[in-house]
């Protein structure tokens, strides 16, 4: 099904919080697909999830889950 | 697992701030919650974690939402995030009060797992990869026999090192009696409010502890303690007890359940038990200490022994009608105790009787325990005069577990107390 831009930006807003995209240091958050696609890798394979790089159903419900408030350590990118 | 940060030290205080809601969770079970959260910790790491009541600790817990004037990370109502702590040596752990914390259930969120997974984060460990550690990021929901995963025990080994059991605990462990334990599955918490008590008894250091289950709570003029499992204070001691006795004389604690007396000095168990009772019935039904004569007397059904730890007793003429000596207590009581205030008590079902120095039961008793000993005031008040004040009363009058109204009977018993006995350890006659 086709996302909603509100849906792509909500996913954005979580990989930026828990650690799996890096804030820019200077400029707007205008992310590249591939890095986002690489940040949703990440999360997809920290959570068990298919690894596809796509905002499936699957990955977004596991984004709606009540979790902790801090950052995950398992984009190596942005960790390091 | 992912370090952040580690204490410099691994004795750590905290203070619990505030509380959520006691609408989703009793005072004394989120209490309860939040200290079971440290256990888990200090079972595995030489940390050790002491509760301060005012001023600075080391972790500081509390409970705040959208808006909060201490925290520039603001929560987001029900679901999502839960909570978030501060690595060492920061010391911060908060909780979204809008959050439905719950314990003992799949509704809602458990506050136990939740507290104990950012006292991970406020050790200083980062979020682990396995998704069913506590240490997981995404909450994996309620799971009843929750213990930490390899990963949660593996990092915070490698921040503190590994617990080291105390070698003495290990000799006498080789000492008790090679019974097959018990499989022990704790039994539901109980609310204070609502059951029929197994035993109370007031313990060393003036404290009164009630029993029931697997549970024990101290009962104090500001209200209930946490509950605690007994095994956690006691070591190797079953719940579901059948009486509890401390002597101030032996400074032994007695603890009876079927055929087996346990004795203790404070929380550690003495060498040779539990034992087995032979010259007393099996399955008791309560037990005191009468400082008047400085006896134990232990109750069934309708009769009770009198029983000196200090000599030889001669059971032969033993039990006695309980009526006998005690005037209008009802049989088979639930549990018995002599208490600060000079009187005696007995419990049963949800009913309190008092007695006075005769030993002959009072006007106007019995009484609700729940209403008076528990703190539950949604309870409809006794019909029996109370004296006609709003506080709640075990004595009918005043109530003051710390005795600072009774300072001239306690000092009486105290007197009557200052006995040059040192206990000795002589053969207890009646497991002989």
């Amino acid at each position: 099904r086709a996302l909603g831009p509100a849906e792509k930006e909500a996913a954005v807003d979580y990989l930026l919080q828990y650690g799996y995209l890096q804030k820019p240091l200077e400029g707007p958050y205008d992310f590249r697909p591939e890095d986002i696609t690489e940040a949703l890798r990440a999360f997809q394979e920290a959570s068990e999830l298919p690894v596809s790089g796509q905002l499936d159903g699957a990955t977004r419900a596991r984004m709606r889950q009540p979790r902790c408030g801090l950052e995950d350590p398992f984009n190596q990118k942005t960790l390091k | 697992y992912r370090l952040l940060g580690r204490w410099r030290k691994k004795h750590l205080t905290f203070r619990i701030l505030n509380m959520p809601s006691p609408s989703t969770l009793p005072p004394h079970t989120a209490r309860a919650a939040l200290l079971q959260a440290f256990q888990y910790w200090s079972n595995v790491a030489p940390l050790t974690f002491r509760e301060v009541q005012a001023g600075w600790a080391d972790i500081r817990l509390s409970f705040h939402g959208r808006q909060s004037p201490y925290c520039s990370n603001t929560f987001d109502g029900p679901g999502r995030v839960l909570a978030h702590a501060d690595i060492p040596e920061l010391g911060s752990v908060h909780f979204d009060e809008d959050e439905l914390w719950t314990e003992g259930t799949y509704r809602g969120v458990n506050l136990r797992i939740i507290a104990a997974h950012e006292l991970g984060h406020a050790l200083g460990l980062g979020h682990s990869r396995y998704t069913q550690a506590l240490m997981a990021p995404v909450y994996a929901g309620y799971r009843p026999h929750f213990k930490l995963h390899r990963d949660d025990v593996a990092g915070i080994q490698a921040l503190y090192g590994k617990k080291i059991p105390e070698i003495e605990d290990e000799e006498e462990e080789m000492e008790l009696p090679t019974t097959p334990q018990v499989p022990r599955e704790p039994s539901p918490m109980p609310d204070p409010c609502s059951v029929e008590l197994d035993a109370m008894m007031l313990g060393p250091r003036g404290k009164t502890y009630a029993f029931k289950g697997s549970y024990v709570w101290t009962v104090t003029d500001s209200g209930l303690g946490p509950l605690f499992q007994v095994s956690a204070l006691w070591e190797g001691l079953p719940g579901n007890l059948d009486a509890a006795v401390y002597s101030p004389r032996t400074q032994w604690i007695h603890f009876f359940k079927g055929d087996k007396v346990w004795r203790y000095i404070n929380f550690k168990i003495l060498p040779g038990f539990p034992k087995k009772l032979n010259r007393i019935e099996p399955n008791l039904d309560a037990a005191l200490y009468w400082p008047v004569n400085q006896k134990v007397f232990l109750f069934k059904g309708s009769g009770y022994w009198q029983w000196d730890e200090l000599a030889r007793n001669d059971f032969s003429h033993y039990p006695k009608p309980i009526k006998q000596l005690f005037t209008g207590v009802p049989d088979q009581p639930s549990a018995a105790m002599s208490w600060q205030d000079g009187h005696v008590y007995f419990f049963k079902g949800k009913q309190y009787w008092r007695l006075n120095r005769q030993l002959r039961v009072e006007k106007g008793y019995p009484r609700d325990v729940a209403h008076n000993w528990m703190h539950c005031y949604s309870q409809t008040p006794d019909t029996a005069p109370s004296g006609g004040d709003t506080t709640p009363s075990a004595t009918g009058t005043d109530y003051s577990p710390t005795g600072t109204t009774l300072d001239t009977t306690s000092s009486a018993i105290d007197s009557t107390l200052n006995t040059d006995h040192s206990p000795r350890d002589t053969i207890l006659d009646m497991t002989s």
